[in-house]
């Protein structure tokens, strides 16, 4: 009795679909289709223990430190929220903020969205809906400006957090990269000591172009973290395995809904478990 | 890209003189990777690659071009025909208001589509007029109030009353007021979502739209067949409209899309501004998808 053990084909095959119909790509797929090939020779497994192997092994490529948003009491923390347009940045600001609030944080919205029609009006809904204040200009206004005033705001009040909704932008367009990248320089020089989180929103349904959002937002602003919304529907949001590859992103919070209360901390069984059911 | 990748594949075959099962092999792989990476729902990118094939193997390889831009063109030729050639322009009703109802997934560009559609209306001597019924999302209403402002376009709007009882109204107010094209925007919404669902299908029964649109970011992964497959199945779709074309994303979406249910394309959006709106072109995009 030779100790090879030799994964059944049909099931690697029947994985690699799931994978591929889940947007993991087929870079990301061959990698770990490879990867469990390379598990299944050396440990010699018998087929029931594939699929917990792959499960294992996902999980493991997914979970890291700093999966968790953590306040830092002693200091003004703030979270800026970014992404390409409508991805929920400014449902999901409104459902931190909420989440914040109940756990009783002092918190304070920024309307940095002063170019889309409506834009503030709709976070100004949700500071209402999260009972937090909300610092806003007028419509076209500069949205650095309003950064400024919020920084300004939040030290004055020893807020606990700020929390910063941004416009939606493609990665593509450097002039819109430019003005986040303004932005972030306001924060870094008017909040040297504040504790950043810079959070990607990324919507579920996004496919292998979620990659290179992570990466042209990452170069551009450094991101601290991903926020995956609408995982309420049937998108399994696979991307972020190649992100998590590249750049060592965390997923922070999933959004699984339009309702204030829809938020969820990231779970990466969960997640996995969602793929293959 | 995969111009280049084929171009070495056929390096091997070149001068054999004509595509064959066996030297086709390695070139298929390629192309299938190259759609994977693009979005190409992975059924489709099967069904697609086995027509392909069967398209390419037996050709004699023209003496003037490699062998690699043959099977290039091939590929682009085949996806040019499945995704055009159909009615892409916006049909009419014998009987005014012509009613176009805009439908999608939460975030896709329903309501800045809307606005625009509305604008390429007025722009060719028409009357549009945009109605609200969108009464969930927070600031909808005032969204595409602030839009048609901004085009000089009437929205009709009864606040967070029902959809159905709003776009009843609108058509009255239509008529009364000599508007001979109705767009509706609704609320984003996922077709799993029974509820919502059922609630278009009743504005559907009520207004009896020329047009259903269905509205899609261009930037949709695999669940683009899922999702254009029931909104189809609900509604009977009239056409698509692709957005975010303007970002950089390959838009294989759009391929699946057609692929699974043969509704055409009707326009691409390229950007935030309300003359962002081009008539599809099915050469576009199949160049966007080979990369
Ligand atoms: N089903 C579902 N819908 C969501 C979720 N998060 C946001 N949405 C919806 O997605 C749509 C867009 O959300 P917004 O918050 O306006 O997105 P945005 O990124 O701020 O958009 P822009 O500012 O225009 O770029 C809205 O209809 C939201 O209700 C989620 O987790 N699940
Ligand atoms: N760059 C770019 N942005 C677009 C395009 N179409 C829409 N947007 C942006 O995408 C975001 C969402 O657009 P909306 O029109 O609010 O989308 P929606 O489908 O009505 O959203 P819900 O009503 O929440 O489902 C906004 O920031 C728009 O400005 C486009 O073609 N290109
Ligand atoms: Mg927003
Ligand atoms: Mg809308």
């Amino acid at each position: 009795m030779h100790g090879k053990t030799k994964i059944d084909e049909d099931l690697l095959e029947e994985i690699e679909e799931i994978l591929l119909e889940s947007d993991v790509g087929i870079q990301m797929t061959d990698k770990i289709v490879g990867k469990l090939r390379e598990l299944a020779k050396e440990n010699r497994f018998l087929p029931e223990e594939v699929m917990p192997s792959l499960f294992d092994y996902l999980k493991s490529e997914l979970s890291m430190e700093e999966e968790r948003i953590i306040v830092d009491e002693d200091r003004l923390n703030i979270i800026l929220m970014v992404g390409v347009n409508g991805t929920g940045k400014t449902t999901t600001t409104g459902k931190i903020a909420a989440k914040l609030s109940i756990s009783d944080y002092s918190v304070i919205l920024a309307a940095a969205d002063t170019f889309r029609a409506a834009a503030i009006e709709q976070l100004e809904v949700w500071s209402q809906r999260a009972n937090v204040p909300l610092i806003k200009h007028q419509e076209n206004s500069d949205s650095a400006a309003v950064v400024y005033d919020a920084i300004k705001a939040a030290n004055a009040r020893k807020t606990n957090v700020l929390l910063i909704d941004t416009a939606g932008r493609l990665h593509n367009k450097a002039h819109l990269m430019d003005e986040l990248k303004k932005i972030r320089r306001i924060i870094d020089s008017e909040a040297p000591n504040a504790k950043l989180e810079v959070l990607l929103v990324l919507d579920a349904t996004t496919g292998q172009n979620g990659l290179s959002q992570a990466m042209v937002f990452k170069e551009a602003v450094n991101l601290t973290g991903i926020v995956l919304t609408k995982l309420d529907g049937t998108a399994k949001g696979g991307v972020i395995f190649a992100i998590k590859n590249s750049l060592n992103l965390p997923i922070k919070l999933v959004g699984v809904g339009e309702g204030l209360e829809d938020l969820r901390d990231f779970q990466p069984q969960i997640f996995i478990d969602a793929l293959f059911s | 890209n995969l111009s280049d990748k084929l171009q070495d594949v056929f390096k091997k075959i070149s001068g054999k003189g004509k595509i064959s099962e066996e030297n086709i092999t390695e070139a298929i792989r390629e192309v299938r990777r190259a759609l994977l990476e693009a979005d190409v729902n992975l059924k489709v990118v099967k069904d697609f690659i086995n027509n392909v094939k069967e398209q390419a193997i037996g050709q004699e390889v023209i003496k003037s071009i490699s062998p690699g831009q043959q099977f290039i063109k091939i590929i682009s030729d085949a996806m040019i025909e499945l995704m055009g050639g159909e009615n892409q322009t916006l049909a009419t009703s014998e009987k005014s208001p012509t009613v176009y109802m805009m439908v999608g997934l939460q975030g896709s560009g329903k309501t800045t589509t809307s606005a625009k559609l509305a604008l390429n209306l007025r722009k060719q001597g028409k009357r549009p007029m945009l109605v609200a019924a969108d009464i969930y999302r927070p600031a909808a209403i005032k969204q595409l109030e602030v839009l048609g402002k901004q085009i000089n376009i009437p929205v009709f709007s009864l606040g967070q009353i029902s959809p159905v009882e709003i776009v009843t109204k609108s058509l009255v107010f239509a008529k009364e007021n000599g508007h001979d094209y109705i767009i509706l925007d609704t609320a984003g919404r996922l077709h799993i979502d029974v509820e919502l669902m059922d609630e278009l299908v009743k504005i559907k029964q009520v207004v009896n739209p020329t047009e259903i649109l269905l509205v899609v970011d261009s930037m949709i992964g695999q669940d683009a067949v899922k999702m254009s497959e029931s909104f189809n199945e609900y509604l009977n779709i009239t056409g698509v409209i692709a957005t975010k074309l303007d970002g950089d994303t390959r838009g294989g979406a759009a391929l699946s899309i057609k692929a699974v249910t043969g509704k055409p394309i009707k326009f691409m959006a390229m950007g935030e501004k309300l003359d962002a709106l081009e008539p599809f072109h099915p050469e576009r995009i199949a160049s966007r998808i080979l990369g």
